[in-house]
């Protein structure tokens, strides 16, 4: 950040940064800028993400400069910065792991591959914008309409996952032995499996275990 | 086959071994992996056993007993790439810690990593053939993540041409490391160099902690292990103690930064290479979350196409409870966030292996960023993992808290990685410093 706003140019997973700082010099107020997120594109919502993050990377770098200036003390202006800190890297990160899912959909040549996954992208970046409210509507990069729509196409998306679900996980390919798990089987035969596993317990080993014997017993016989 | 997942499996869109192509990265990737993995699976003398009813010391008895026997398997079948070591080995440790893990997932690398090419020539062979067995060292009792506090020193001779290891005060114990306390007889240990009267800063040795043969304790050192712990119930995670432990010169890993005979100390290129190990592992820890949320979200869609629960519509038998949008709210999402993390996990392989080879021709210029997105990926995929992952046990009900669902020990053994090769907010706060400066 501070090296984007002084105008140098920065590379990487970070050069958002060059983009939102050149853009904070137009003459436009933030209030003034267009919405322009289409919700059901992915593009479009790496772009939100870009803004959301770029504005917490903003905030918490402007919360520190404050800090330092009436503190005049780094350490503690850090310390007294770090939850801004915090949130502007989980935003960042955010934003990172939105932009590579959208752009492994670019390798999917298989239509009916690249739809499913698109539609699992969609649901990615859309609940995480619904569990992040507020970073989005500070941003002034989402309205309070859009908001709505948001949590409504959300709810759609799950009926569109619902019946591609268990192909889904499939498509992970752990065998049996790999994920150990009585309820995860391949085979679904849960149950049947479950009552057998519960009698291997080393309490079955014996009809009657051995502390009745010693504790309930003695105690009975007393009452 | 259940007859509610038959019909999922039959009425897809899709056709899920092309999404398992791209997960791999390709057909042939695909096509080894099962190679590798049916080596195992088919191998009787690796065949499942059951650790649940077992004590904590029989747990690491058997998995110290199928470690050894892994060893000689990857010999027998030739397996030596790193990917394929992996999926040879999760296949045969059915979701759980091994007492070697560190040695093949820290020891080894770092070697690779931070060792001149004399002295990779003198312990690579030692440690490929397990003669050598190691860990790594770094975590002290009363320091973590802030290593320039770790207060264990390695102060040079240079009468002897050795250096001589100290853990000076009760914080300074060596903590946590896996395998150090009864299976490894060495160490990296991450310590305060001082020479010529100064201290240089972090820096890491290769410290023998017990004897080739008998594997006794060596005079001065204290090792041991930590006791039980919330997971991890078949690893050795261990404490060490130090006292006027000599080594020779030649143990400190010298790839990067030199002591010279006479004591003269040679500054390395750059600070952060001495926590090389740590950017490769975090890097990898971010594929690691998404194979363990994509774990237990299989588990709680397929039980939850099996399931069958109250009323959705009155009079009706009870629905599957994935017909519930509830259910498929808790599910979905992370769902979807599995897949993300797999794509994140890909790319951040691919980043680690292609700064790495940069560094390796002397570039280091993309090391400030590797080290900053490593650290907030990591710290990121793994907090949503493991959340995801307890929402995914209780997406199962009362079944999901039975040790059968598999999901207890999916949780306990991947939440450490919330703590572990770096605090989660720290690391936050690393990425944040980066993000700051940039």
């Amino acid at each position: 950040y501070s090296q984007a706003s002084s105008g140098q140019r920065v590379a990487g997973m970070v050069s958002y940064l060059n983009d939102y700082s050149s853009r904070q010099i137009q003459p436009h107020p933030v209030a003034a800028r267009p919405t322009v997120v289409d919700i059901n594109d992915l593009s479009s919502l790496v772009e939100a993400y870009k803004l959301r993050a770029a504005r917490l990377v903003e905030a918490a770098a402007k919360n520190l400069q404050a800090e330092l200036q009436r503190r005049k003390n780094k350490d503690d202006a850090w310390n007294n910065t770090s939850v801004d800190l915090v949130r502007a890297s989980d935003a960042h990160c955010h934003y990172v792991v939105v932009k590579l899912f959208s752009a492994k959909l670019s390798e999917v040549t298989d239509t009916a591959v690249h739809s499913i996954l698109s539609t699992l992208a969609l649901m990615y970046a859309l609940h995480g914008i619904s569990k992040n409210t507020g970073d989005f509507l500070q941003a002034g990069v989402l309205t309070e309409p859009q908001i709505t729509q948001v949590n409504q196409r959300v709810k759609e998306l799950l009926a569109v996952i619902r019946p591609e679900a268990v192909a889904l996980v499939d498509a992970f390919d752990f065998k049996d032995q790999n994920l150990n798990s009585v309820l995860g089987r391949y085979d679904g035969n849960v149950y049947e499996t479950m009552f057998e596993w519960a009698k291997k317990s080393p309490l079955n080993k014996t009809q009657v275990h051995e502390s009745y014997y010693k504790y309930l017993k003695p105690l009975q016989s007393k009452l | 086959m259940n007859p509610d997942l038959q019909r999922e499996r039959e009425t897809a869109c899709f056709n899920p071994e092309l999404i398992t192509n791209l997960l791999d990265g390709s057909t042939e990737r695909t096509r080894r992996r099962r190679e590798v993995e049916a080596l195992a699976l088919n191998d009787p003398e690796l065949a499942h056993e059951d650790l649940n009813f077992l004590s904590r010391s029989e747990r690491y008895e058997v998995a110290l007993r199928k470690s050894a026997l892994l060893f000689q398997k990857l010999k027998e079948h030739g397996i030596s790439d790193p990917d394929e070591i992996y999926q040879f080995k999760r296949v045969c440790s059915y979701n759980k810690p091994e007492p070697l893990a560190l040695h093949y997932g820290m020891f080894t690398p770092t070697l690779r990593g931070q060792c001149s090419p004399t002295q990779l020539k003198k312990w690579l062979p030692l440690a490929s053939e397990l003669q050598m067995i190691g860990t790594y060292a770094q975590t002290e009792l009363g320091h973590g993540t802030h290593i320039r506090a770790l207060e264990t020193t390695a102060t040079y001779d240079p009468s002897t041409q050795e250096f001589v290891l100290n853990s000076p005060t009760v914080t300074s114990i060596k903590w946590w490391p896996g395998g150090l306390g009864k299976t490894s007889n060495h160490a990296i240990v991450l310590a305060q160099l001082y020479t010529q009267g100064q201290c240089r800063g972090l820096h890491a040795f290769i410290v023998p902690i017990r004897e080739l043969g008998t594997h006794k304790p060596l005079p001065g050192i204290e090792v041991g292990d930590i006791g039980p712990k919330f997971g991890y119930d078949e690893v050795d995670n261990g404490f060490l103690k130090m006292d006027n432990v000599r080594i020779p010169r030649d143990n400190m890993l010298m790839k990067f930064a030199q002591v010279e005979p006479d004591g003269t100390y040679v500054k390395p290129p750059s600070d952060k290479l001495t926590y090389g190990t740590m950017v490769f592992i975090r890097s990898m820890i971010v594929g690691d979350s998404a194979q363990m949320l994509s774990k237990a979200c299989t588990i709680a869609v397929r039980y939850s196409a099996v399931r069958h629960q109250s009323e959705l519509r009155i009079g009706e038998p009870e629905p599957q409870i994935l017909d519930y949008q509830t259910q498929q709210y808790k599910l979905f999402p992370l769902l979807a966030t599995a897949y993300a993390f797999h794509f994140v996990g890909q790319y951040m392989k691919q980043t680690y292996l292609r700064i790495t080879g940069d560094i390796n021709l002397g570039d280091f210029s993309e090391l400030p960023e590797l080290h900053a997105q490593s650290a907030g990926l990591k710290a990121f995929t793994t907090w949503i993992a493991t959340a995801g992952i307890e929402e995914c046990r209780m997406a199962c009900g009362g079944h999901g808290y039975s040790r059968s669902s598999g999901l207890p020990d999916i949780y306990v053994t991947f939440t450490p990685t919330c703590t572990y090769e770096g605090e989660n907010t720290v690391m936050m706060l690393q990425t944040a410093r980066f993000l700051v400066k940039s």
